[in-house]
């Protein structure tokens, strides 16, 4: 049997946004030590990975582990059935095809109950190496969306120089040119406003906008975002799902030949 | 131009 329950069901239904337009299928695996899923798109580029933990949940139950597959599309249609205070229960037997998602209105009056057929996925799990990254950038998520947002419109790349002085977003194209550096700005009233950079060696690489487009699907489940990168490897960008997880980005750079 | 590299060939498969 596995159950488990969020009192802030509005945490769900954005983690499904944040990955909905990225993943097609994805195999939810249920451990006792909580919830988790690593899925790439579907031109390889990208991978999702989802944490969690069982602590978040204000009960949680998991006796045997079960690899759920489910149809994102299908699963975004009945959370956005969840109103945004409800109460979302995910149950499952250990040998069921379905999963029962209950909504609860807040003061218990109206319950609603789903249930969504899972499907038969043989997913490819990938190893992704603990590592530590040359360079880690924290800042507003709503500002990184911005950016993304805006130099998408100059250009199909964009280049993250990162130097201790701060990072630098760069964007060209056929109408011309576009950069936005953010500088380390510590004095921020609020920690999210903050933006910090650890370095201990500059950086720079390429990568597709229309993936960090993506990524910043995410951006209302935290008020900031950290971007991971060394030369050529992944980068990184994580969103924290309160303090029960996060969803974490991997965006394979553009090389020159 | 910069070419796409696969999120693969940087990750084993395990």
């Amino acid at each position: 049997m596995f159950e488990a329950r969020l009192v802030q069901g509005s945490l769900l239904k954005k983690v499904q946004e944040a990955l909905k337009d990225i993943v097609q299928e994805a195999s939810w695996d249920c451990t006792s030590s909580g919830l988790s899923l690593q899925a790439m798109d579907g031109s390889h580029v990208s991978l999702v990975q989802l944490t969690l933990r069982a602590d978040g949940f204000e009960k949680y139950r998991c006796d045997r582990n079960l690899a759920m597959g489910i149809n994102m599309g299908s699963m975004s249609k009945i959370l956005k059935c969840a109103g945004n205070d409800d109460v979302i229960t995910l149950k499952a037997e250990d040998t069921s095809d379905r999963l029962e998602l209950m909504f609860e209105s807040p003061k218990g009056e109206k319950i609603s109950n789903y249930e969504m057929k899972l499907m038969d996925l043989d997913c490819e799990q990938l190893g992704i190496p603990d590592q530590e990254y040359s360079c880690s950038i924290k800042m507003p998520s709503h500002e990184f969306a911005r950016i993304c947002r805006d130099l998408s419109q100059i250009g199909e790349c964009v280049v993250i120089t990162c130097t201790k002085d701060g990072v630098q977003f760069s964007a060209k194209g056929d109408m011309g040119s576009g950069t936005v550096k953010m500088s380390q700005n510590l004095g921020a009233e609020k920690e999210d406003d903050q933006v910090t950079i650890e370095m201990t060696e500059p950086v720079q690489l390429t990568f597709a906008i229309k993936y960090l487009n993506m990524f910043t699907k995410a951006t209302s489940l935290s008020g900031s975002v950290c971007l991971s990168m060394s030369n050529d490897v992944p980068l990184v960008v994580e969103y924290k799902v309160e303090d029960m997880g996060h969803i974490k980005y991997f965006l394979a750079p553009k090389i020159e030949d | 131009s910069a070419q796409q590299v696969s999120i693969r060939s940087f990750f084993t498969g395990r």
